[in-house]
């Protein structure tokens, strides 16, 4: 695993509450709001399961800490996104809280539904963006939800072990998590 | 013991179109190698931070020491074998889509443990 220069994350007590709010401006309708809401949601909760964070979803855009949106093209950031594939999303350092997708990916919550073969899954891309959120910068290792590419239809959304001991470096353990539980159901299903 | 189902599906890369496909006519291209458009590979380098800031404009289609080395950071940092050339291993990932994000952050560098 990885940080960013500096090592910055979100600097309040533990354990913590981030908020976070999808722009009402900045949507797709390729999928319902409440497919993505929920892909988010999952996204969060996997490293809500591994550290002190709490993430609540609020209406309040303006105030939330995490502010999440689809853009196309230039979209004021200085990192302009380039159509279908290619660059999927970008998220910033803490305490930034800017969460940015490509709108123009085709976008899939279940691959059963979106039989594209471009189809990008909504929660991987989530759960990775989210790393970046909170401090982890991308990783050597393929397996990791930190590493920096997905192919289309591929679904990696489940932390492995050097995301979770990177986050866990920055942020310190949720006290209903145990590594060695994970350690063992981890090689348990790779059995 | 019944046989696994596979729900998904990962595509070989041939079956939809990548963003950076162009990029595979590098296959194989290695030191002292000119082939034209690389400075857009050289581009892709930079905005992912394996380039330095001041060459941007000075990108040229020849395979030199410097892009030799931004190759090889590459591949170390991406988990790949360090070979300094564009291997399949190492076009692939170039090709494949991915996160916006800098691997080697702009002005300071990732801790890495």
């Amino acid at each position: 695993y990885a940080f960013f220069g500096g090592q910055p994350r979100w600097d309040r007590s533990i354990p913590m509450t981030l908020t976070y709010a999808f722009s009402p401006a900045n949507l797709i309708t390729s999928l319902s709001l409440q497919d993505i809401r929920d892909a988010c949601k999952r996204a969060f909760g996997h490293w809500a399961s591994v550290i002190p964070v709490r993430f609540v979803e609020t209406d309040d855009y303006g105030f939330a800490d995490i502010k999440i949106g689809f853009y196309r093209g230039d979209h004021g950031d200085e990192e302009a996104f380039d159509g279908v594939l290619g660059i999927l999303g970008h998220a910033f350092s803490p305490e930034s809280g800017r969460f940015h997708l490509d709108a123009a990916e085709t976008w899939a919550v279940d691959f059963q539904v979106e039989k594209s073969d471009e189809a990008i899954d909504l929660e991987s891309v989530a759960t990775h963006e989210i790393g970046h959120l909170l401090g982890l910068a991308h990783t050597s290792v393929k397996e990791a939800v930190m590493y920096p590419s997905l192919k289309p239809r591929e679904k990696k959304s489940d932390l492995k072990l050097d995301d979770i001991r990177g986050i866990q470096a920055l942020y310190g353990s949720n006290p209903n998590f145990s590594i060695q539980n994970f350690s063992e159901s981890d090689l348990s299903s790779n059995y | 013991r019944t046989t696994p189902i596979y729900q998904d599906r990962t595509l070989p890369a041939k079956n939809y179109t990548y963003k950076w496909q162009n990029f595979e006519k590098f296959l194989d291209a290695s030191r002292g190698s000119q082939v034209s458009d690389m400075s857009e590979l050289k581009k892709y380098f930079h905005h992912f931070g394996y380039l330095k800031v001041e060459e941007e404009m000075n990108f040229t289609d020849l395979f030199d020491e410097k892009f030799e080395l931004a190759v090889n950071k590459y591949q170390a940092k991406l988990g790949l074998p360090v070979t300094g050339k564009l291997d399949s291993n190492t076009t692939d990932q170039i090709m494949s889509p991915r996160c916006g994000v800098r691997d080697v952050p702009k002005m300071l560098h990732a801790t890495r443990h």
